[in-house]
């Protein structure tokens, strides 16, 4: 899955 | 979650504390560039808005929670508490040309345009260049303390990790997010000047200090 890491990672 | 990204986030507040307690304990925070600590309250502060929308665990939540109030008790020691320690005539970085270049990237280039992912997207590249005006500050003066290596090291270390995580990711979870990667490695790439000197001086004992 390419997406947005901005929930997960710091 | 993996060990890289642990050990990276690890890192990072290892750096925030340091520079806290640096400050704190010689209650002074000579060397210390504000306008860095300020472009990385904003970094916080514009990234981590998603806390008032969506909540992922409680190591997320509180680890975002701990960056930005140590970001905001930062730039309090230097502005304020310890101000007349600030050395603002070699904190001379325009940040305006850091900010605004910023801002019209993360307009064009972004994964959505809307306004919190615009602003994510502002926050990661900000970041990329915030530790600019601190490098830049070494350079005007030509030294650092030990300890502002130390910080500046585990800064570094922690941007090195989050590459390996997302080496990491993209193998074992087929994920990755090419704006947080080119940002994170042009933010990497910053740093590999400062960790060859700290490689030949600070670990061999000597203070980190530039030809003049």
């Amino acid at each position: 899955a390419v997406g947005r890491t901005r929930h997960d990672e710091l | 979650m993996n060990i890289f990204r642990l050990t990276g986030d690890l890192s990072h507040l290892a750096a925030i504390i340091i520079l806290l307690l640096k400050i704190w304990k010689t209650r002074s925070c000579a060397g210390i560039s504000g306008k860095s600590q300020i472009l990385f309250a904003i970094v916080f502060t514009t990234r981590y808005l998603d806390l008032l929308s969506s909540f992922i665990s409680l190591y997320n939540t509180s680890m975002k929670v701990i960056y930005i109030g140590c970001a905001y008790a930062t730039v309090y020691l230097i502005y304020m508490k310890f101000r007349a320690t600030y050395d603002g005539n070699h904190d001379s970085f325009r940040v305006e040309f850091l900010v605004v270049p910023v801002g019209g990237l993360a307009v064009l280039i972004n994964h959505d345009f809307s306004f919190l992912e615009i602003l994510w997207t502002f926050s990661i590249y900000l970041e990329s260049v915030a530790i600019l005006p601190q490098l830049f500050m070494i350079s005007k003066t030509g030294e650092a303390e030990t300890i502002t290596t130390h910080y500046l090291f585990c800064l570094g270390l922690y941007r090195a990790l989050y590459i390996v995580n997302w080496i990491w990711r993209y193998y074992f979870e087929a994920f990755f997010d090419l704006i947080a990667i080119v940002a994170g490695v042009v933010q990497t790439i910053l740093y590999c000047d400062f960790f060859y000197l700290y490689v030949t001086k600070v670990l061999k004992g000597k203070k980190l200090s530039l030809p003049a």
